[in-house]
């Protein structure tokens, strides 16, 4: 439909914007609260001294990502998206243009929490990345496949509550097989560190791989 | 837009269905993996005797949700959107058609797993309830005003995990608060059954008010 038609030109302008940059960037998508803002607090610290990392945080309203954010990093904005349920290309463009891209090596966008909606809206990435929690029971991945058929990585966060939750692993990394086989899948906790660091190495090889 | 419109206009026929049976009907939004469908398996459990509930559940995908609940009750219909992010009052009233409304006291719609696409959608629904949970951190109201202004109720599940994650209770009520003084919140647990009593004391006399 025409909203989708131009959305994917307005994409492929922020790719090629992006290119020309040699800026790596990718979508991470996943539910209210299933920690993306705690995931780049961490990722920040950790690729901080390797990589100049910058974000761009959607949100229907309020800056709180942003501002947690900018305690690591200068290269942060945010963007309200207000009445809408997920970044598109021409807000991901005025963002771009409000950051010093020729100083960056990798541009994170946390889309808005919404397991969803930002799955079908390019933005100009060169990955989607969808991210589950622990906490949210272990069916997400059947009741979201296009997610996962989506996704270039697949990450499962809060696993220091696993103790505390009726979460099935098998049968979640299960799922996830039998709609995608092989896909890549890390199991991480943004609080312990826990799986941090295959993390960030994962994010190291796609920008040597995509500089 | 037109969508919406023809939306509100079955949604209205809905509501007129649903008064005509003497049903009471809310519509349960929360994000993915809040406990919707756990707290209405404990609902079900708790008004089984007093009231004949019904449940319409909307998914993208699976049957879990329906399956779930027809352990409590033979009055279960499960929609799948597929592609969509929301229920809209058309699969709503083919799912009504799938139930005996002549049956029923209370009509309760678990909609899709998303706390932003399902606000601005009329299912012919008598109150709206916003579901929020305590390990999706405490400025989810913050970022999701228009759920607050929705909603005639806001529910707090997973007080129990409380002790374990760094939600602060007192922010979480006020930030509730500044964007509509006075609107009720009941905060419990579908594991526990904390609050369980005070929800359906609710649900009992929204169905004495409208039956
Ligand atoms: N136990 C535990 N809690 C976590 C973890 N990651 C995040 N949290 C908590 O989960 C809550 C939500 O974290 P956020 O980082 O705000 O989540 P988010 O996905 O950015 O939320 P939105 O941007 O609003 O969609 C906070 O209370 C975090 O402390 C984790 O790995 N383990
Ligand atoms: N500790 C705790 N866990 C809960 C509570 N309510 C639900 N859960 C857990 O949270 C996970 C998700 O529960 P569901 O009932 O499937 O959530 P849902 O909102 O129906 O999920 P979707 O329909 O897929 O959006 C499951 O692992 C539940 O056991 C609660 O009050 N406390
Ligand atoms: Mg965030
Ligand atoms: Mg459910
Ligand atoms: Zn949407
Ligand atoms: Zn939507």
């Amino acid at each position: 439909e025409n909203v989708l038609k131009l959305n994917d030109e307005v994409a492929q302008q922020n790719r090629h914007q992006l290119r020309e940059a040699g800026v790596t960037c990718i979508n991470l998508i996943g539910s209210p609260g299933s920690g993306k803002t705690a995931l780049l607090e961490r990722t920040l610290e950790m690729l901080g001294s390797d990589l100049a990392v910058g974000v761009l945080a959607g949100d229907m309203a309020t800056t709180r990502d942003a501002n947690r954010l900018a305690a690591f990093t200068p290269h942060v904005v945010q963007i309200n998206v207000g009445k809408s349920c997920h970044l598109d290309a021409n807000q991901v463009r005025q963002g771009m243009n409000s950051l010093d891209l020729t100083a960056l090596d990798l541009l994170i966008i946390e889309n808005v929490g919404n397991l969803i909606c930002p799955v079908g809206f390019d933005l100009g990435q060169d990955v989607k990345v969808g991210m589950f929690s622990a906490t949210e029971g272990d069916d997400k991945p059947a009741k979201h496949p296009y997610l996962v058929l989506e996704a270039g990585l697949l990450l499962l966060n809060k696993i220091d509550l696993l103790p505390h939750v009726p979460f099935d692993v098998t049968r979640f990394r299960e799922d996830v097989g039998s709609i995608r086989e092989g896909i890549p899948l890390i199991e991480l906790s943004a609080v312990t560190g826990d799986g941090l660091d295959v993390w960030c190495t994962w994010l190291r090889r796609l920008c040597n791989e995509r500089p």
